[in-house]
């Protein structure tokens, strides 16, 4: 039996916007720990690795370590159902080929129900590479989301050079070209609009703006974001989800051809 | 112009 409980469908409806533009579908794999889910998009370029702790949840339980592969796009229609304020519960038997979603109203006046046909994946499970990033950039998620955005008018990639002085995002192409520097914060009243840097070399790297905007749908997760980038590795977008666990985006730099 | 790489270079199946 597995049964998971949030208070807020808020939360799971934020989780799978942050993950349907780049997943048509994944697997959650269910144990007593909580929730991972780890994909990579279809052209293999980025990989979407989700943790919700089983702490997070207002109730978990896990008798047996499930595999739920899943339509994200219907789920996705079964989301839409519930309001916000709804309280959502994720229930499945062992060995099922459905998953019950359930939302019930604040007042526990309205109660509704969703059963989902689960899906048979092909998974193939990466190996993720411990790596001491050269350099760790935290900054607001709405700024990361909003210079993704302005950069994206001006070319199909992205160059993220990050020194000691701060971070600069570059692009260009036929408009011609747009760079945006953003300094270490050398003060601030509250934490979740710092820039901090943590740099031991610095980095020039480039990488494709389609799949940076993609990572950026899961802003309304997070204060802040974390970029983690080495030289010739892949950049690590993550955002912390209060309480609850991580969303981390791996994606590929662009090479020089 | 610049050549997307793939993450499965990176990364090692398990």
């Amino acid at each position: 039996m597995f049964e998971a409980r949030l208070n807020a469908a808020t939360t799971l409806k934020k989780v799978l916007d942050a993950i349907k533009d780049l997943l048509n579908e994944a697997t959650f794999d269910c144990s007593d720990a909580g929730i991972q889910l780890q994909a990579m998009d279809n052209s293999h370029v980025s990989l979407v690795s989700l943790t919700l702790r089983s702490d997070g949840f207002d109730k978990f339980r896990c008798d047996r370590n499930l595999s739920m592969g899943m339509n994200l796009g219907s789920m996705s229609k079964i989301l839409k159902c519930a309001n916000n304020e709804d309280t959502v519960t994720m229930k499945a038997q062992d060995n099922a080929d459905t998953v019950t979603f359930m939302f019930e109203s604040q007042n526990h006046e309205k109660v509704s129900d969703y059963e989902m046909k689960l899906m048979n994946l092909d998974q193939e499970h990466l190996g993720i590479p411990e790596t001491d990033y050269s350099c760790v950039v935290r900054m607001p998620a709405m700024e990361f989301a909003r210079i993704c955005r302005d950069l994206s008018q001006f070319g199909e990639s992205v160059i993220i050079c990050c020194t000691k002085e701060g971070v600069k995002f570059s692009a260009s192409g036929d408009v011609g070209s747009a760079n945006i520097k953003l300094a270490q914060t050398s003060s601030v009243d509250k934490e979740e609009e710092a820039v901090t840097i943590e740099m031991q070399e610095p980095v020039s790297l480039t990488f494709a703006c389609r799949y940076l905007n993609a990572f950026t749908k899961a802003t309304p997760l997070s204060n802040q974001v974390q970029l983690s980038m080495s030289a010739d590795v892949p950049l690590v977008v993550e955002y912390r989800i209060p309480d609850l666990g991580h969303i981390r985006y791996y994606l590929a730099p662009k090479i020089e051809e | 112009m610049s050549k997307q790489q793939s993450l499965k270079s990176f990364f090692n199946r398990t």
